[in-house]
């Protein structure tokens, strides 16, 4: 799934977080923050979907589907929040809510 | 002066021929997928504005037919933040402009924009986009005008960052769903009330419909209108910057008569009404203004302080008044001499959005409605960081007073709001009002179109290089089907492998040795010497030609062995005749068979 974030990466319904990873240095290979953003997914027990677009820095991680069943909501979003609020490579954490979008 | 076959051709009343001139046209509708309530068909009129093929005997004609139209599909299902960044740089080194008939809810209370990751998206593509010479967002100002909605409480309507596009009917007046707001750029046609026409495009339904319709209306159908208008500008000169073809509407939109559009005219000669941004949208005058447009100067900006001002605002007719006063030196570091866009960030904590209004003066005196009131918005937790903006001092100096009034047109009964802070930030370049006014001469001496003829060209350099960074994507179908046939195939090793297990086992264990071990049958020295010698286990004991059973003497070689594929399930299979499981080699190739024993079962 690296560099594929692609809306149906996530289950549906599942929790997910953009992050914003502070690359170790301007311009650094992608790789490595790619390999940061599996690491901190692994932590906050999560999964690495991928880049976010063209941004470079900016990732999605989603609950895995199998957990969905498994853990509840709150007990997931506590560990997540708790892991990407402490973690010193996270210059920026959100989690992803439904935005209401109409069309005109 | 252009004739197409198109039967619906004469009745699309809003083109103009002569800013619709084509250079080619050779791209087939781009198709949608069927979904249950056949919902995207709002794409395929949008796109049918912008780029149905003409001469093609079916339905309509796209503004810029000449361009190539892509489908990028984000509405119908659970939209993130995190998607819509997707979406807003999807391929955006091959898509030029990204026409947005879609926003927040219009329904008088939503205040609601691109949020940090949609942002991003939206700054990266200005910056990235296009060969490095900016994506055009172009984004429908909304339909909210029946709960009089204004546009400035949608983010990316008020963005610096879109061109944001306003309707009118055939007759030039306001519709009654369209949307007023001082970040309004300009307007273009789309339907009014039911006397008058709508839009004519084409409108995929998978159910029934002729595939065209004559009823497309809102600002939806107007914002495609302008994208396409935007085409025919890049296709003249594509070189052009995000902030040029912005430059280019507010320079050639014209003013109209219209008694109720409240038409201003700014310091820099620029007449904006909140109905109609900076006016009509022309082609033709869109055209010819980008066929002679040298570049813009950088963008430059200037922030000010965060000013903390906690000060209750009384209620109408009083209102609160803050200023502040960009001096000279302020500016000196970013050279910002004339606006472009002027945007207000505030926080304010009020019982009842809705009744608050706020207005906005620049140094000139012109006034900008930034926040109107709403009758729909009952929220109680106000504005809280929330960014209005307004084009309408376009062109004028940046230095001097601004002044933000905040009014409460609500009643007594409820607690007064308070202005806790607001800070101010000023976009525009190190042009002069005279090389402003230098540039609106110039443009006015191309209306003839004079320069239009393929023999006058600017330069125009090519643009970066950008690589999509998007890798190899797998889509998720994708990699379920990998999975999939991945476990299939282990699922058959292991099944064959353990047949071939048992199936050893099962040999082993019927093998009969009479004359004390068991011995391999002598390997042949000629298969030894050819190399086809195969390390297998035997499947049966061998007997000599004269019916004696003998045993063999070692792992028997590939021509003493070639038995049917016993690997075979089939082969296995018990009510098989005997014979053919006792003599598997009856039909080798007799000269297989010289060995000196015959290898019986």
């Amino acid at each position: 799934l690296a560099g594929t974030h692609r809306p149906g990466a996530q289950g549906p319904g599942g929790l997910s977080w953009a992050v914003h990873l502070d690359s170790l240095e301007d311009g650094g290979p992608e790789e490595t923050l790619e390999q940061q953003a599996d690491a901190l997914a692994r932590a906050a027990g999560l999964l690495n979907a991928g880049r976010i677009g063209e941004l470079r820095g900016y990732y999605l991680l989603v609950q895995p589907v199998g957990q969905q069943q498994g853990q509840p909501a709150e007990a997931v979003r506590r560990q997540a929040e708790a892991v990407l609020a402490g973690h010193e490579a996270v210059r920026w954490h959100s989690e992803q809510r439904l935005l209401k979008r109409a069309k005109r | 002066s252009v004739h197409f076959n198109d039967p619906k051709y004469p009745q699309q009343w809003h083109l103009s021929p002569e800013g619709s001139y084509d250079l080619n046209s050779n791209d087939p509708d781009p198709m949608p997928h069927p979904d249950a309530e056949n919902g995207n068909h709002h794409g395929t009129r949008c796109a049918g504005e912008i780029a149905a093929v003409p001469n093609n005997s079916f339905c309509a004609v796209g503004v810029a037919y000449g361009s190539r139209i892509a489908g990028i599909r984000v509405l119908d299902g659970p939209l993130t933040d995190s998607m819509e960044a997707v979406a807003f740089n999807t391929h955006y080194q091959i898509n030029d402009i990204y026409s947005c008939s879609w926003g927040p809810d219009d329904d008088g209370k939503t205040v609601d924009g691109p949020h940090q990751l949609g942002k991003a998206a939206l700054q990266h593509g200005v910056i990235a986009g296009r060969r490095g010479f900016g994506s055009i967002f172009v984004v429908a100002s909304g339909n909210g005008g029946q709960h009089n909605d204004n546009c400035n409480y949608d983010g990316y309507a008020n963005s610096i960052y879109t061109v944001t596009i306003g309707a009118v009917d055939e007759e030039g007046r306001m519709p009654f769903y369209a949307e007023e707001c001082a970040s309004m750029l300009a307007v273009t046609f789309s339907g009014g009330d039911k006397m008058l026409r709508s839009i004519v495009t084409t409108d995929w339904d998978l159910q029934k419909g002729t595939g065209c319709t004559e009823g497309h209306t809102g600002t939806s159908a107007a914002a495609p209108l302008a994208a396409g208008m935007i085409a025919l500008m890049l296709q003249v000169r594509p070189c052009l910057t995000w902030r040029d073809v912005q430059h280019i509407i507010v320079f050639t939109a014209t003013q109209y008569e219209d008694r109720r559009a409240d038409w201003t005219t700014n310091e820099a000669g620029f007449s904006h009404s909140h109905q109609h941004g900076f006016g009509l949208l022309n082609a033709w005058r869109l055209v010819n203004a980008a066929k002679i447009w040298t570049s813009v100067p950088y963008l430059a900006s200037y922030v000010s302080p965060v000013l903390k001002e906690n000060k209750a605002i009384p209620l109408s007719p009083h209102s609160l008044e803050v200023l502040w006063n960009v001096s000279r030196t302020d500016l000196e570091m970013s050279g910002l001499k004339t606006l472009e866009h002027v945007a207000v960030t505030v926080s304010i904590t009020h019982p009842r959005r809705g009744s608050l209004e706020l207005k906005l003066f620049c140094p000139s005196g012109m006034m900008s409605l930034i926040g109107t009131p709403r009758s729909m918005d009952s929220d109680p937790n106000g504005f809280n960081d929330w960014t209005f903006s307004t084009v309408r001092c376009w062109g004028e100096r940046a230095k001097g007073i601004y002044r933000l009034v905040i009014r409460d047109v609500g009643d007594e009964t409820l607690q007064a709001g308070v202005l806790r802070q607001w800070q101010l930030t000023l976009y525009g370049s190190v042009w002069s009002p005279v090389d402003i006014r230098d540039r609106q001469r110039l443009l006015e001496s191309a209306m003839s179109g004079k320069y239009l003829h393929d023999g006058f060209t600017l330069p125009c350099p090519p643009g970066l290089k950008i690589p999509e960074e998007n890798g190899y994507t797998i889509t998720p179908n994708t990699l379920k089907t990998l999975v999939l046939v991945g476990s299939f195939t282990i699922f058959w090793t292991m099944y064959y492998m353990l047949e071939i297990y048992l199936s050893q086992r099962n040999v082993a264990s019927h093998r009969v040795c009479r004359s004390g071990p068991c011995h391999w049958p002598q390997r042949s020295q000629k298969a030894r010497e050819e190399g086809t010698e195969l390390e297998s286990v035997p499947l049966c004991n061998s007997k000599d030609p004269d019916g004696v059973e003998t045993e063999s003497e070692g792992p028997p070689t590939t021509s003493e062995l070639l038995a049917p594929d016993l690997l075979d399930p089939g082969a296995w299979d018990l009510s098989q005749d005997r014979s053919t499981l006792n003599c598997p080699h009856r039909h080798l190739a007799p000269d297989l068979l010289q060995g000196k024993e015959e290898q019986i079962c």
